[in-house]
């Protein structure tokens, strides 16, 4: 399978509708200046593939939705006479066999509330987890998401910690 | 369970100290380090763990404490790309692995992802990173800013590197 | 013991914001972010602690712990700037301070380095670096590496960078 | 002041006599591939400057003496035929005054134990730390030394943690 694209709509800094992709069936860089918004699109990726919200930086899942970027006091501008969204969506789009795609989508409100669809039919994140398991997608302590600033701890981890890298959800 | 552990370290562990070696040869190291994986007790994997050593080219066997920060970046990548070549998963997403690396390192680091990319199967990755040094060996990047006509929120705009062919940036400058 | 707790505060904390600045200018950002101490308690400023505030220019105020990881890294580097600019140590040494930032930041951290040895009594400052956009702003070079024909041990070489003038290695390579 | 050379003798990576400086009075940059010993030399800094052991990567203090970088059962031959060094000394070189120089030392032996001299006259701790602190060299929890990946960590400190930074002894 292939990661074809991600969509953000309002989460973190992403405010509206943002289209990441396509990306090739190769190596992608992601790029650009401090606080562009990196390691956010490594959090919606981790947010979609449904893991629990203390992977996710910052304490409350709620505050995922994107809130502007003004200082305290200013009216929220960007989205002009629109009032703040009440909700954020990632979808991830994936290439699960050639030229099939199925899109995996995980909503979430400012209350902290989530949802999931499988190609825009809503299920329990029972059947969303156990559909991205069948694709190989399931997100455990996995080695296929690495976070800022986590390379360094694998290294100083403890023989025990370690053994907890070889046990992957196949 | 404790039999599908076994058959993963197994794998891993012959794996291992090939990406290693593929991440450590230099002209002036042409075998590479040594890296080795054991388990403590194969009757109770999980409660003895697994014992990691990397040895650098050059040097005596240290304990992974005594290593310096590149060299444990180095170590620890040569295991997570290990794992993943033993269960490979469809993509890989990481966040500024390159961070403790000196230039001759992220070469080789990015050199292996790239490579990865053009042999196997499945072989996508997406990799955050600052230097230019690692992302001039993608196959494509993806900037991510703040658009300050968009209230400052965060845009992206992809390239494909490959439709330029195979230039290098650091041949541009002449060898700066 | 308190009092003078509260004296080095109130100038470390007068000196914070001026030093955020300079560490956030930018042509898109004129006047750089904001950055403020609080002590919870003038009484018993140990026991509730000083919080640090730190707002990159074109952002709200959010939580050091919303903060990008090279937005976190400027703003500790200042609050570091500051503690010595109330009190001067006769020299710094750091390590990989620049792990974090992006070529930009890094020139920024850089050049203050650069100018507060050219200004300020005492400036001296000694900081390893991996990444040339840094150390290029140095008045002075310290190169160590393994000496293959030392057995391996570590040598050093030292080269003076203000013998050759105001050269910058960016230059050289015509903007690679 | 000024600080104007370090002198490694055997010390971590750094086997025989090694010198660093001059160093200018301006900002100096350290550099060079992974495990050249760049930070073995800021762990020299922190070692001539008095520092417990437990601020000073690894665990036991006599474990700075070098030892020799070649395979487990290779005989030591960078130094031929002489044996492995029993100490390490670190030896501090800094201009307290215009042209006048203070040698601060330390001595740590394979097991472990420490001597102090201060311009060859070897004095006790109590007065090898006075002796620093009446340059303003005495190194606490100090904000002028900054170790490898201590920068993030300073900005995760508690609101009291950061408090002890302004704890300085002056
Ligand atoms: N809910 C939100 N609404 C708006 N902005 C947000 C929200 N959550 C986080 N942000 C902003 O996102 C920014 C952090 O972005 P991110 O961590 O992705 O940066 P980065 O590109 O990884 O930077 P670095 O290179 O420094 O690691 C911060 O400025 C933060 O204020
Ligand atoms: N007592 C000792 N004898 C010999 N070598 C030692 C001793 N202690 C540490 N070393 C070696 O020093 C090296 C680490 O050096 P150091 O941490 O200074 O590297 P560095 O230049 O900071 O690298 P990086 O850029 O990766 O941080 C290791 O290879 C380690 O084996
Ligand atoms: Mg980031
Ligand atoms: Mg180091």
């Amino acid at each position: 399978g292939r990661l074809l694209r991600i969509e953000l709509e309002n989460f973190k800094s992403y405010a509206g509708k943002v289209t990441v992709g396509p990306f090739p069936p190769g190596f992608s860089a992601v790029i650009g200046p401090n606080g562009g918004g990196k390691s956010n699109l490594m959090d919606a990726i981790s947010f979609v593939l449904g893991l629990p919200s203390r992977q996710l930086r910052g304490g409350f899942l709620g505050d995922v939705v994107y809130r502007g970027n003004l200082a305290a006091g200013e009216a929220y501008t960007f989205l002009a006479e629109e009032p703040a969204p009440q909700s954020a969506v990632v979808r991830l789009v994936y290439e699960h066999e050639p030229d099939r795609e199925t899109v995996f989508s995980r909503t979430v409100t400012v209350s902290g509330v989530s949802t999931y669809r499988v190609d825009s039919r809503a299920v329990s994140l029972e059947t969303y987890l156990r559909r991205l398991q069948a694709v190989h997608l399931s997100a455990g302590p996995q080695s296929f998401l690495v976070f800022q600033n986590q390379v360094e701890e694998i290294a100083n981890r403890s023989p025990q910690q370690l053994a907890a890298l070889f046990e992957e959800t196949s | 369970r404790t039999r599908r552990f076994l058959e993963y370290f197994r794998t891993v562990s012959a794996a291992i100290d090939g990406i290693y070696k593929q991440l450590t040869r230099a002209p002036t190291a042409p075998l590479g380090g040594i890296a080795q994986l054991q388990l403590e007790s194969e009757r109770e994997p999980y409660r003895y763990g697994v014992k990691y050593y990397a040895m650098p080219p050059g040097k005596r066997y240290r304990d992974m404490e005594q290593l310096s920060g590149g060299e444990r970046s180095v170590a620890a990548l040569a295991l997570l790309f290990a794992l993943q070549a033993a269960r490979p998963s469809p993509f890989l997403v990481m966040d500024e692995i390159d961070a403790a690396l000196d230039p001759l390192n992220v070469q080789r680091v990015s050199r292996y992802l790239r490579e990865r990319a053009a042999d196997e199967s499945p072989a996508q990755s997406v990799v955050i990173s600052l230097k230019d040094a690692f992302y001039e060996n993608a196959n494509a990047l993806v900037g991510i800013y703040r658009d300050p006509s968009a209230g400052h929120a965060s845009r992206v705009l992809t390239l494909d590197l490959d439709a330029f062919g195979a230039v290098s940036l650091g041949d541009e400058g002449g060898g700066a």
